[in-house]
């Protein structure tokens, strides 16, 4: 799976998901992914994410929305209520995922409960990027 | 507002040999969507193109390079959502198209739906004039061998491990 989040200069936000699900899947099968509120949302008010991960559970648990949920009314900073999220979800149905997220005000997200997750962002000059867990490079471009 | 794009290549246990593909791919796929953005143009252009990068490259499960289904064929899942309106489109299930992200968006602004799905969602994209490519085509050699070895984990009663993405 792939996605991408974005806020642009008018403080626009976006999310897009694109996934080919799970190897061996049975013919038919659709994912989180094209289910609005688990793969992908974006609400100006407050931010959007895009998930990755075992789509079942993130389609049980709408893990886009919850983590969009977390900050409206948990309060929750972008990281917190990504990493918070994912570590219930996983905890309530023992399949693993990870989430991109960005708040209305920029403010970064980045968790999952697999072993790695492939995230990459550019702010300004600045490329950050890491799979494993607590790896976070920074390089100028 | 200093604009911002974030991408993801992909949750799971990623093998090491993939590894480089993956840091080369996001870093890729962030540039062509923050060159939009600093441009003036629109987070949601930004997240479409950088989702367009990793939907080309083989090292990611999505467009050419997805996983297979038990009939070794490509079977593609996308959506794409605007905070301004809560705007969104999405299909499911489509095959054979290069881009599946960008069909979700004319799906968002061309249909009165949310979701198309299957022979629906590749009828709509004929209609808007997309390419159906040539059966087989997204493809990639890595996905048939996973695929082949998943199912002679399964023949041999084996315990199955998942060799790469968990979706």
């Amino acid at each position: 799976t792939v996605g991408a989040v974005a806020i642009d200069k008018n403080g626009k936000l976006a999310a897009a998901t694109s996934t080919g699900g799970y190897f061996g899947k049975m013919v038919g099968r659709s994912s989180d992914t094209s289910l609005i509120g688990c793969g992908t949302y974006a609400d100006d008010n407050i931010g959007a994410v895009s998930t990755t991960g075992h789509g079942e559970s993130i389609a049980k648990y709408c893990l886009a929305h919850a983590i969009i949920k977390a900050m409206e009314y948990g309060h929750k900073s972008a990281s917190d209520a990504t990493n918070e999220t994912l570590n219930q979800m996983t905890l309530k149905l023992k399949h693993t995922a990870g989430a991109i997220t960005l708040s209305k005000t920029g403010e970064v997200g980045i968790g999952f409960t697999s072993e790695g997750m492939s995230w990459a962002y550019r702010k300004k000059s600045e490329l950050h990027y890491g799979i494993e867990k607590g790896q976070h490079e920074i390089k100028q471009v | 507002m200093e604009p911002i794009i974030l991408v993801h290549g992909g949750a799971g246990n990623i093998v090491s040999s993939r590894i480089p593909l993956k840091f080369d791919g996001t870093q890729r796929s962030v540039e062509a969507g923050y060159k939009i953005l600093q441009n003036g143009g629109s987070a949601l252009d930004a997240v479409e193109a950088a989702v367009r990068v990793m939907e080309d490259d083989e090292g990611f499960n999505a467009g050419y390079g997805s996983v297979l289904n038990l009939d070794g064929e490509v079977e593609m899942d996308a959506s794409v959502m605007v905070g301004a309106d809560l705007s969104a489109g999405a299909v499911t299930v489509v095959k054979d198209i290069a881009h599946p992200i960008s069909l979700a968006r004319l799906v968002m602004e061309r249909t009165p739906h949310v979701l198309l799905a299957g022979d629906g969602a590749n009828r709509f994209a004929k209609e808007q004039g997309i390419v159906r490519l040539a059966e087989g085509s997204l493809v990639s050699p890595y996905a048939r061998l996973t695929l082949e070895e998943f199912k002679k984990q399964q023949s041999t009663g084996t315990e199955i491990k998942n060799p790469g993405e968990v979706g």
